[in-house]
Formats: C-alpha cells, structure tokens, sequence
C-alpha cells in the first residue's frame, strides 16, 4: 500500500542517484 | 559510442528530451523555460558507461499491475530498459500566464524505417493518472530515419501539478511530493508490437543555477 512504502533514500541505488551533477 | 551511454539499442535511440514553458512577449520574443532537458549530445568512447540500477527497486514507482513495469520487463528485450533521474529546474517565477505554452519535445533516430507509437504514463504514487499515445512517422534524414514529436501540448494535469509544486516554499518539500511522482515512457514499433524503448523517469528539484540536470541508467534484473 502506499502508507508502507520504503522512501528511495534507504533503497539500494546508486551513490550517483543523489549527487546532481555539476554541469560541464 | 553511444550504445551502453544513452538511452537507446542498436535499434533507436532518444536524441532529445525537454519539457518546457514558453510565454510570447510579444510577436519577436519568446521566453523559454526548460523544466527538463536531455540534449542532442553524442557521447563519445571516453565517456563512462552508463551505471545500473535493479529494476525491482522502483517497481512500485510505476503501474504494478497488467502491462506494468514488471510485466514488461519479463516479456523484454532487456536492453530496451532505462531509468532517468531528473533533477527539474523549478526556478522560474509564474506570475502572468498570458500567452504561456507548457509542452514537451522529443526526437528518436533509428536505422530502421518504421512508424512508433509512444504512451507516456503520468503516475501518483505507482498508479496511472494520465497516459497520453502519440503517433510518429519516420522521416529520412542524413542516412538515418528520425521521430520527432514537436511541442507536444503538457496535459493540464501535469501544469497544475507544476503549479502546486511551486507554491511549496522549501526544496525538501518538493522532493517529499515529487518522491511519488513518476512518468513511464514506452515506444514500440507500431505495426509489430515490438518494444524499442521503456524509460522510467523519477524526480527531485534541482539545487542548481545551472539548470535542469539529469542522470541516466539502465535498468536490470542482477
């Protein structure tokens, strides 16, 4: 249900899914 | 180059993505905001390959039910799988919406001739609000077939969504709304059925002043 889903945070993703990237 | 560094298989590849507003000033002058943008860039061998990520980890992200992620990742290609992580550029004042056009544009190559169809799935909390089917015909252009969807009207939906979104007063907040808003891209060949691309993309806000900001991974099953 939605009440119980596990935030993305504690989710196995990768490191770069929470850097922003810098623009180039 | 590209393969293994964009969203794309041997098959077809996504050459632009962006979802803007654009409000004429008058009849010489247009601004232009862009909320996302994946540009017409063409990575070369020295760029890193793109990272993955488990598929089975944004699952309830997307519809779970008939024809959802799941289903159609079983039914494949695999390779045809790719998640984007977006980080929007909200940072634009809308005072005076007079003359405001809210669309998205997106251009597809292909070395084959074959006329697509796109369903982009707008999704709350992993359940479908709008889905919208577009069309496209290949045109032949400089040896290679290309789709483009141009200035694609945004479903009111998704503007007064932007709306609501903005009115947040703090970046954390947006994130906590946008951590349950998803949209689902599906392209497949219209005449055979064929999957050509299914792109999951998921959101926060940018923290830039650069602009909007994006990361690219394919999506698998370890």
């Amino acid at each position: 249900g939605r009440h119980d889903q596990v935030p993305m945070r504690k989710r196995q993703l990768p490191a770069s899914f929470w850097e922003e990237p810098r623009p180039t | 180059a590209w393969q293994g560094r964009c969203i794309g298989t041997p098959k077809i590849r996504l050459v632009e993505f962006s979802a803007f507003m654009e409000q004429q000033r008058d009849p010489e002058s247009y601004n232009k905001h862009l909320f996302v943008h994946i540009g017409q860039s063409s990575p070369s061998y020295n760029e890193a390959l793109l990272e993955s990520v488990d598929i089975r980890q944004i699952y309830d992200k997307f519809p779970e039910k008939k024809g959802g992620l799941k289903e159609l990742f079983e039914k494949g290609p695999s390779n045809t799988f790719f998640l984007v992580k977006f980080w929007a550029d909200l940072s634009i004042n809308i005072q005076d919406e007079a003359g405001m056009f809210y669309g998205v544009t997106s251009q597809y190559e292909s070395t084959e001739n074959m006329t697509i169809t796109c369903s982009s799935k707008v999704c709350s909390f992993g359940k479908q609000v709008v889905e919208k089917v577009e069309t496209e015909y290949a045109r032949f252009e400089n040896g290679r077939f290309l789709y483009r969807i141009h200035r694609s009207p945004m479903c009111e939906y998704l503007i007064n969504f932007i709306h609501k979104l903005k009115q947040l007063p703090e970046k954390y907040m947006m994130n906590s709304v946008l951590e349950n808003f998803t949209i689902l891209q599906v392209v497949t060949n219209r005449d055979t059925q064929e999957l050509l691309l299914c792109v999951a993309y998921v959101f926060e806000v940018s923290t830039s002043e650069h602009g909007a900001q994006h990361h690219i991974y394919r999506l698998v099953k370890d």
